[in-house]
């Protein structure tokens, strides 16, 4: 493997919610 | 105390948006300036850090209110409210401060995530001058120059290009006392 | 051997890769024979039509499976795709003893992969394990169109998603 960030994360999002 | 403030103030007072809609809104911001600056990443890293800091004079206005926050009388304070504080309530994030200056006017947010930069990767011509969240700089730069403190603020090193870990350097050059009302 | 490619709205390949079959009686590995190795783009692009076929005709299982019964060889949508991720489209096509597989994505790019290194031997492939494959490499397309720095279309340089596209062609395809 080529160490990737977005390959290598789940593409589930982390952080569901930042503010308005 | 401070981190009660700004964790309370995240859940209870604060209307929240779904965090990849703002990193994919911020990417095209990022990916039309590139497109727009033919790849000229030290203009777009300007372009980024003036758009941050003419957010960062406004939303100090809007942090004060939300928080009611009184001066700083130090530094170590003003590091103190912004990464458990203001980073909190606006990213729902808490960098960590660290790298102090010995004289305790510079210091480090060290930022463990970052969800301006979700599902990014850099082209491999921007790796080496893009800094992809810059705004983040220029906002803490209008901020806190309208709390009277003039500092500079700049990205040290970027998960984005590789690098071990993402540090933003904020190092106070003077506090404005000629502006502090009587 | 397989010819695994990602094909564009306008039929142009987004990413292509070759995974070399296995080792031979003397070790080397088997990839395709050269005068196959210019052919595969064009047999690949013969079986475009058929794909296009699959992709427009309305849902099967509202037609009771009455696909349209056209087309050589037969092949057809797996009539048992009971998931509703209806992407994955089976054996499409052959030609001779290379049979075509493909998936579609949910914005209609082509992934197709051709099985099989002669056109004598017809190989056999297991479904399955094709489908999983195409399911990953979807995951996989799926963050690079992610990036805000990918324009979707544009051929797929990153040698991060070509490593781990061959890394799943191991897994699955032996």
């Amino acid at each position: 493997y080529i160490p990737s960030k977005i390959y290598s994360e789940s593409i589930l999002y982390k952080k569901q919610q930042v503010s308005l | 105390s401070l981190k009660i403030i700004g964790d309370e103030i995240w859940k209870n007072k604060t209307e929240k948006i779904n965090a990849e809609l703002f990193a994919m809104t911020y990417g095209s911001i990022v990916s039309q300036l590139c497109q727009d600056f033919q790849r000229d990443y030290k203009k777009v890293n300007d372009q980024l850090f003036t758009m941050g800091y003419n957010i960062g004079v406004r939303l100090i206005e809007d942090f004060l209110a939300r928080t009611a926050m009184p001066r700083c009388e130090d530094m170590v304070r003003t590091a103190e409210v912004i990464s458990k504080c203001a980073f909190k309530i606006f990213l729902n994030i808490s960098p960590q401060v660290s790298n102090w200056s010995p004289n305790k006017e510079a210091f480090s947010l060290i930022f463990p995530e970052n969800p301006l930069s979700e599902f990014v990767e850099l082209p491999m011509d921007a790796t080496k001058d893009l800094w992809y969240s810059n705004i983040l700089c220029g906002v803490m730069k209008g901020a806190l120059e309208m709390v009277q403190l003039d500092c500079d603020v700049y990205f040290v090193s970027d998960v984005l290009r590789s690098e071990q870990q993402t540090e933003i350097r904020v190092k106070l050059n003077k506090v404005l006392r000629d502006e502090i009302p009587i | 051997s397989q010819y695994f490619a990602i094909i564009g709205k306008d039929d142009n390949p987004v990413y292509e890769a070759e995974f070399s079959g296995k080792l031979g009686p003397q070790g080397q590995i088997q990839g395709f024979p050269q005068d196959l190795k210019e052919l595969n783009p064009f047999i690949l692009h013969a079986s475009l039509d058929i794909i296009e076929d699959l992709q427009w005709q309305p849902n099967l299982s509202l037609q009771g499976g009455a696909a349209g019964s056209g087309g050589s060889g037969g092949f057809l949508r797996s009539r048992n795709n009971t998931n509703a991720s209806n992407c994955y489209l089976g054996k499409v096509d052959h030609f001779y003893g290379i049979i075509i597989t493909a998936y579609l994505t949910y914005s209609g790019m082509k992934f197709v992969m051709l099985h099989g290194n002669s056109v004598s031997t017809t190989v056999q492939i297991d479904d399955n394990n094709v489908k999983s494959f195409y399911q990953d490499v979807h995951e996989l397309y799926t963050k690079t169109i992610l990036n805000p720095f990918y324009n979707v279309g544009d051929p797929i340089s990153s040698a991060s998603f070509d490593s781990r596209v061959r890394a799943l062609a191991r897994k699955y395809l032996g």
